[in-house]
């Protein structure tokens, strides 16, 4: 890696940033995606927050344009040079500016540019970094189409950025910071894209390790399907099974939703709306993809819970019902998605319903018109529609153990 | 310039552009210095071939000119 002459960087871990225009190439909300997921990048491996400003100066300003764009690197027409940035400093420092005559795109194509990639690399230079000569680094000054569904920042880059601005702090996040509008005008409301909370003193010294996937004692907190996929969690670990690639893929909560990063008590999928519900504690929020809804987190109380219900311990959404299982102890309620209602009769007893379900559920999954109730290391295989146990497994049977 | 295969004219203006932009070259205007041009791009060539991990030859060869028109950031690779 390397770094600018007299290596300048930002003074400050708050590092505001602000999109001027968009690329008619792309959805203005897949542009904005693209370029926070690629700020994530840089505040996942260092102390960095990086907040995003609608109107004034931000550190950062990012731009779409063509030819001569009145600085003194005018761009070139398709191919050849595709973005540059400036190093930290006042006015244009910072700045990254992309070839508006360049095809953009959301995904890695044959005939266009991921704006993902190339804006990581030319907030590389925003944050003062240089060129590398290490193939394959992010940094790495030419263009590489690679697939970026689950990409990780190479070794390289993350000991350049932390040669400036050092390791993320230690500190786990505290658990769902409110994220209601801060004093800024409502247009000016921050989006952030850094786990970074101030230490509470619930927060243990050392957050755990993540379990071998074949260890026969593993336990889930929560369970759900996400566009075709199962991710499974257990503290601030996620183990994904996905159709498109074999074996199974590790990551943590915080690189698809930082401010979530503590795990979850519960989750499901209503895969018509694409929406995922996650449950911690007595708050839930709804996320698409990457995005947290606004208006969220809300009391689950909302729900039509009691406000004796302190935290749900599993949920499962029936496609074909629209109905979804809320299991508390041993208890379980039924929601109507359609009338977003609790319905009459509940909460029932689990075992009077689900016959040899006789426990609490840690997580629960709708799966090839299969429920499966997970409790500690075990999972119960039961019918959708009859409710009768087919079968019992190791909880991590569908990591191929 | 160092040994170049006949290529064309704007071959080389291409990659004099090239390693103007990014890697610092200055081309001396005066006609005189025509023999320092020559060796002083010969330098900048072997330092953009070692950058890229390329065979340092300080010739205007196929692969480093199939580098040079790789899609590509703006910022220069080194700076004075």
């Amino acid at each position: 890696y390397s770094t600018f002459p007299l290596n300048p960087k930002w003074k400050k871990e708050d590092v505001t940033y602000r999109i001027l225009n968009y690329t008619p190439d792309m959805l203005q909300d897949d542009v904005e995606e693209a370029i926070a997921k690629a700020f994530q990048l840089w505040s996942s491996v260092t102390p960095l927050r990086f907040t995003r400003l609608y109107s004034g100066e931000a550190d950062i300003m990012i731009s779409f344009a063509s030819g001569f764009h009145s600085d003194f690197y005018s761009f070139d027409g398709p191919g050849g040079t595709l973005a540059h940035a400036y190093a930290p400093g006042k006015g244009i420092g910072g700045d990254a500016h992309f070839d508006e005559d360049e095809n953009w795109t959301k995904f890695t194509t044959y005939n266009g540019y991921n704006l993902f990639l190339v804006a990581a690399h030319e907030l590389g230079h925003s944050l003062g970094l240089g060129h590398s000569n290490v193939f394959g680094a992010l940094m790495y000054p030419v263009y590489m189409a690679r697939d970026t569904r689950n990409y990780r920042l190479p070794q390289d880059d993350i000991d350049g950025i932390q040669s400036l601005y050092g390791p993320p702090r230690k500190s786990p996040a505290k658990a769902f910071p409110s994220q209601e509008p801060t004093e800024m005008t409502p247009t000016e409301a921050p989006t952030e894209t850094s786990p970074h909370e101030e230490p509470t003193e619930m927060t243990p010294s050392k957050p755990p390790t993540r379990a071998d996937d074949c260890d026969p004692h593993l336990t889930f907190d929560a369970i759900t399907t996400l566009r075709g996929e199962i991710l499974f969690f257990k503290d601030s670990y996620v183990w994904r099974k996905s159709p498109h690639f074999t074996g199974i893929e590790h990551d943590t909560i915080s690189s698809f939703w930082p401010s979530l990063a503590a795990g979850f008590d519960a989750a499901y999928e209503i895969d018509k709306k694409d929406q995922v519900i996650f449950f911690k504690d007595d708050q839930y929020w709804a996320v698409n993809g990457y995005n947290i809804q606004p208006g969220f987190p809300k009391p689950i109380q909302n729900l039509g819970f009691s406000k004796s219900v302190r935290k749900i311990d599993a949920a499962v959404h029936d496609q074909t019902t629209k109905k979804t299982y809320f299991f508390v102890g041993h208890r379980y309620w039924s929601f109507n998605e359609n009338t977003q209602s609790m319905e009459r009769g509940y909460p029932r007893k689990i075992a009077a319903d689900f016959h040899g379900i006789d426990h609490t559920v840690d997580a629960a999954l709708q799966k090839n018109g299969h429920f499966y109730f997970f409790h500690g290391s075990k999972q119960y295989e039961v019918d959708v529609k009859t409710k009768k146990l087919i079968r019992t497994m190791q909880s991590n049977s569908w990591f191929d153990c | 310039l160092p040994v170049v295969p006949e290529k064309e004219k704007e071959d080389i203006q291409f990659a004099q552009k090239y390693l103007e932009n990014f890697y610092d070259f200055k081309e001396e205007k005066s006609a005189l210095f025509k023999s320092k041009n020559l060796n002083l791009m010969s330098e900048k060539i072997r330092e953009m071939q070692s950058f890229f991990g390329l065979e340092v030859t300080g010739e205007l060869n196929s692969q480093t000119l199939d580098m040079m028109k790789q899609p590509r950031c703006g910022i220069p690779d080194v700076r004075s």
